[in-house]
C-alpha cells in the first residue's frame, strides 16, 4: 500500500 | 522494521494483554482509570482508520486489530461487566479527561503534517497518546497501594513508547529522508510523563517493597 514513512508504524 | 519497534509493539501488546488477563480472571478493575482506557480506545480508534485502506502488512493489520479489540473490551468489561463494574473506582477516577480530547483535537486542526481528514486524526491519536495516561497517573497518586499487576501494566505500557523512540533514531540513521517531528515530539513528552512512575517503580522494586 502507499503509506507514507510514519503510518506504518503502530 | 527493526528490533526496537518490534520490541516496542511486543511491549504494548503485553501491557494489555495484563490488563486484559487481570480483568478477566480476577474480574477486578481495582486501581485501574476507565478514562485512560477509554483515551485509549478512541487513540487507537482514530489513528487505525486506515486498517482498511492502506495495507502495510500482515503484522500491522494483526496488530491494529488486537490493540482495537483489547482497548473496547477492557472499557466494555470496566463500565457495562457487573462484577468488574463494581471494582471500578468512581469517586476516585475523577479526571476531566474529555478535556484532553477537545484540546488535543483543536491541537490537530492547528499542527499537522497534512490537513486530511485521516491525517489530522491521526495526529490527534498521537496527542492523545501522548497525555491518556494522565487520568491512571492521578489515580494512583490517590490509591494507597497498587496490585502487581496494575503496577506492571503501566510499566509496561510506558516502556513500549521508549522503546519506539530508539527505533525512531535508527530509523533516522538508516533511512534518508525519516524525519517526523510530531511522533517524535509526542512519543517523547509521552515517555516523560512516565519518568516519576518509572522512579517509584524501580525503587519498589530494588527494596523489593510495595509499590505506593
Amino acid at each position: 500500500g502507499s503509506v507514507s514513512g510514519s503510518h506504518d508504524e503502530l | 522494521m527493526n528490533i526496537f519497534r518490534l520490541a516496542g509493539d511486543m511491549t504494548h501488546m503485553f501491557s494489555v494483554l495484563v490488563l486484559l488477563l487481570k480483568i478477566h480472571t480476577i474480574k477486578s478493575c481495582a486501581g485501574v482509570s476507565v478514562k485512560t482506557q477509554e483515551l485509549y480506545a478512541i487513540v487507537f480508534a482514530t489513528r487505525y482508520l486506515d486498517i482498511f485502506t492502506s495495507f502495510v502488512s500482515i503484522y500491522n493489520t494483526f496488530m491494529k486489530l488486537v490493540f482495537l479489540g483489547s482497548s473496547f473490551s477492557i472499557v466494555w468489561y470496566m463500565r457495562y461487566h457487573k462484577a468488574v463494574h463494581r471494582t471500578y473506582d468512581r469517586e476516585q477516577d475523577t479526571f476531566r479527561h474529555w478535556f484532553l480530547v477537545l484540546s488535543c483535537l483543536l491541537l490537530a486542526l492547528l499542527i499537522h503534517e497534512k490537513f486530511t481528514f485521516l491525517e489530522v486524526l491521526w495526529t490527534f491519536s498521537l496527542y492523545l497518546e501522548a497525555v491518556a495516561i494522565l487520568p491512571q497517573l492521578v489515580l494512583l497518586q490517590r490509591t494507597r497501594n497498587i496490585d502487581n499487576l496494575t503496577g506492571q501494566y503501566i510499566f509496561l505500557l510506558g516502556g513500549y513508547r521508549g522503546l519506539y523512540i530508539l527505533n525512531w533514531i535508527y530509523r533516522y540513521f538508516t533511512e534518508p529522508h525519516f524525519v517526523h517531528w510530531i511522533t517524535w515530539i509526542t512519543g517523547l513528552v509521552q515517555t516523560l510523563l512516565y519518568a516519576d512512575f518509572f522512579y517509584y517503580y524501580f525503587l519498589s522494586w530494588k527494596n523489593n517493597k510495595k509499590l505506593n
